[in-house]
């Protein structure tokens, strides 16, 4: 289960998990 | 993807590959649990719905891992402009999953933008399993690209009269170095970085060809029907569930009682 935190992403649709942020950033 | 580079694990955790008869067809992005977002030409009026498959966390179409989840397409809602306008406009598919994809570092999802994004000096990247050479060639390893964004007018001027653009499209392309989507890609996700987070801003959609640097590639808009897939993401319900339990009809508590009676029987 992801360690994501929840409820930062205002375009989020999926509820409690943050969009957009891969734990692996490309540099 | 023409010009592509492997892309490592957890790089792009969103990315989906569709899959029809058991072949990879067309990519996709993760919004929520139960739903990807794709192009509307993957899913033909011929093809049986039963016969998709979807996979998240993976990047290797021949290994599946630990992280790899399988689906089943519960439903799929096409946008009603769909070929409607132009051969290919309105080319946005909404796929409901019949279960819920768990999240983990390997498989999240990707976020919409919001509808005023400003479009320029925006780092964008496309990824995708589709063709790697004109010729045809196939690779099983996801790729990446950046791909600068051309705008609308500069990519009307090269498709010229053979090919209009919508409103509701976008080009992007590397010119310079032959970087390009090709098919396979359709579907999968065009997306921008702002603020330490990735936006969703395009569909891989259609293009001339793959290999011609004056035919970009052309993606949906995902800005032009924002307002459409949050209205089906917030309306229609999750798929109903089917849960494992101890069935009480008379015909399965009579195999029961008979199933005792003969272990009785034996004892």
């Amino acid at each position: 289960v992801s360690r994501r935190h929840p409820k930062s992403q205002a375009n989020s649709l999926s509820g409690d998990v943050a969009c957009g942020q891969p734990v692996l950033q490309g540099k | 993807l023409l010009g592509g580079e492997f892309a490592r694990d957890r790089k792009w955790p969103w990315q989906v590959s569709l899959h029809y008869s058991g072949f990879h067809i067309c990519g996709g992005s993760i919004l929520s649990a139960y739903w990807v977002l794709s192009a509307a030409h993957c899913f033909d009026r011929g093809k049986k719905l039963e016969t998709y498959d979807i996979y998240v966390g993976i990047t290797n179409l021949e290994k599946a891992n630990r992280h790899t989840q399988w689906f089943e397409i519960y439903q799929v809602i096409i946008h009603p402009t769909f070929q409607m306008y132009h051969p290919i406009g309105g080319d946005v598919a909404l796929v409901q999953l019949k279960s819920a994809i768990v999240f983990s570092d390997f498989v999240l999802p990707i976020c919409l933008p919001p509808s005023d994004l400003y479009l320029i000096n925006l780092s964008c990247w496309t990824t995708g399993w589709g063709m790697i050479s004109p010729q045809g060639e196939t690779g099983n390893e996801l790729l990446e690209a950046q791909l600068p964004l051309i705008p609308r007018f500069q990519c009307q001027l090269l498709y010229g009269l053979s090919s209009y653009l919508l409103p509701e499209m976008l080009c992007a392309a590397d010119i310079k170095t032959m970087k390009n989507v090709c098919e396979g890609d359709s579907g999968s996700p065009l997306v921008c970085k702002q603020n330490q987070t990735w936006l969703q801003i395009g569909i891989v959609s259609w293009g001339r060809g793959c290999a011609q640097p004056l035919y970009p590639g052309v993606f949906a808009n995902v800005s032009y029907f924002l307002s459409w897939i949050r209205y089906h993401l917030q309306i229609i319900p999750n798929p109903p569930q089917i849960l494992p339990s101890l069935s009480s009809s008379p015909k399965n508590t009579l195999i029961i009682f008979v199933t005792i009676m003969g272990h009785l029987l034996v004892l």
